[in-house]
């Protein structure tokens, strides 16, 4: 159990690194096992330290950047894992143009299956299918709409 | 093992049968406030055997099932069915409330219990907690996450 | 002290309905003492609900509409006391294009002085000035801008 | 009683002076992820003598100084400063705090206690709880405020 957990920390640990400088115009991320004896036993910590500056405790980081650290951790348990489909209902709301765009470029580019809730045009060009959502006399309906129609 | 379609009937605001098909690669869902989208997101959850009522933003068991108004009349069930497709075969996995209380999972057709269906999830790499499911406003929670909580997420993938 | 309550909160929910009926289409809204004696040891509790429908739990209003209901009550308390500045930082993320338009028109009709922060072009659009901040080398920066620059 | 103006020097990311004019009806302030657009909340809530460390987001009191880095060293102290105007008369109201711990409330050029500065500020409409400041992430809370603490809001504005 014990080299299991570490053969998969060491690979999301991986895959945590690059996605941290992939989203973080030269930032660095990674986790530390916060040793304690038992690794099964033991937390993990998150650590991560903007362009040049020292660490940075996670608490002062500001809101979109909280938002691309949890883009990071969550694509990285992807690698470990590619066989679930995600759903991300909203995460690119405190997300600036720049980063909407980096974390598009993102969702095109796995092979995962992602099912992604947005009001965020940049981000709805990600979709190979669009599925439109309307509320009619309290009812819900959903409609299939073509990639062209919602950008207008 | 890939999701190819949501099937959603009488749960929450779906009052009409309603069927999303589900890209193998991005599915975006969009729309005005309030119509909708996160209650897709909570019967996605529901399904998966979700037990604990604040994950879906319900009060009570019962809240999921369509309340009705003055055009519509509450409904009877609440109904929602994931198929997935795996190597050729598709697999059906549904979760039933009717407003009496009765609940039930059923797996291809067949009533079986949650841990039928957990095991078949299981198998092909749905861990118990679904980390793969961020509702809305959760994203920088994550990042706030307890070390120990961290830790059984990956002991959870291994 | 209790007339003065009851005089404030009277004319603070006659401005909650007007908001909610203005932000909500078709939607109802006002604010109950939850009696037990005394005014000033009690409660107050919202009551929404939506056009047509029953009175609806707060808990299951979506995220933007419970950002509406956050604005009509920001936007109340103003009629009372509209000696104070407001800051909204990024209270327009979980809206709409529709609720983001509805919600720029109040910011340029009301009175008092507002300091927003957001990350959406439509509500920038409100601004009478605008300061667009930067960072370098960890040091933040401040520029005042000329709307037609942001815009582009 | 109108603001017209926020000088920030030394707290937070905010190292070099930086003056920030403010307009009568809406001003707006934009800017990348990270930038310190939330500093600027953070930097109004401290002059106006929050003590919580939770509400501006640090953990210790000494945090609210730039702490430098590779380029810059870290400053001495954080300084930020309102003016308002009043019919015609200037009002500035300054807290300043000093690595050292010194920390100290300035009103119109003289050292007061914060005890002073929430006497002119009562005079004009501004509770002791800025209910009028809306931090990131912060308006749907809101909504979920106890009964008591929307009353305790009604009470503050009476
Ligand atoms: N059991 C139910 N029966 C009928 N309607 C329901 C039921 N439960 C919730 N609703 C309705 O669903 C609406 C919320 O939908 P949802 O949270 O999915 O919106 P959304 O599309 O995600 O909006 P946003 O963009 O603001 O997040 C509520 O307004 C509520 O009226
Ligand atoms: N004492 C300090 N000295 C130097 N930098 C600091 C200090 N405290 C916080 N910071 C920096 O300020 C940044 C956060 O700024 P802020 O939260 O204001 O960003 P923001 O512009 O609101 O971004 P977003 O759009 O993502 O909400 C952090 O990245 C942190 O590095
Ligand atoms: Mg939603
Ligand atoms: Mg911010």
């Amino acid at each position: 159990a014990r080299e299991q957990f570490m053969k998969t920390f060491n690979k999301i640990n991986e895959a945590f690194k690059r996605y941290v400088e992939t989203l973080f115009y030269g930032g660095t991320g990674s986790m530390r096992i916060i040793e304690d004896g038992d690794v099964l036993e033991s937390g993990i910590e998150i650590v991560i330290s903007k362009a040049g500056k020292r660490v940075q405790k996670l608490q002062l980081l500001s809101g979109g950047e909280k938002a691309l650290v949890g883009i990071a951790l969550i694509m990285s348990m992807l690698e470990a894992n590619s066989g679930v489909f995600y759903v991300l209902d909203e995460v690119d709301a405190p997300l600036d143009d720049y980063n909407s765009e980096k974390f598009r470029r993102l969702l095109e580019q796995e092979n995962s299956q992602f099912i992604v809730i947005t009001h965020n045009k940049l981000i709805m060009e990600a979709g190979d299918i669009v599925h439109g959502v309307t509320m009619v006399d309290g009812v819900s309906k959903v409609v299939q709409v073509k990639m062209e129609e919602v950008l207008t | 093992m890939k999701l190819k379609e949501i099937f959603i009937k009488g749960f929450k605001s779906f009052a009409d049968p309603t069927r999303l098909e589900i890209s193998d690669k991005v599915t975006v869902v969009v729309g005005p406030n309030g119509s909708g989208k996160s209650n897709v997101v909570d019967a996605i959850r529901w399904v998966l055997g979700e037990q604990s009522m604040k994950e879906i933003r319900a009060q009570e068991r019962e809240d999921v099932v369509f309340w009705g108004n003055e055009k519509r009349p509450p409904a009877q069930t609440a109904y929602v069915e994931l198929v997935f497709e795996d190597a050729g075969n598709r697999i059906t996995i549904a979760r039933e409330l009717s407003r009496d209380g009765n609940s039930r999972y059923i797996l291809n057709g067949d009533v079986v219990r949650l841990k039928d269906i957990r095991e078949v999830l299981m198998q092909r790499g749905f861990g118990k907690n679904p980390y793969s499911i961020i509702g809305q406003g959760q994203i920088d929670k994550i990042v706030s996450a307890s070390p120990e909580s961290l830790r059984m997420m990956i002991e959870e993938i291994a």
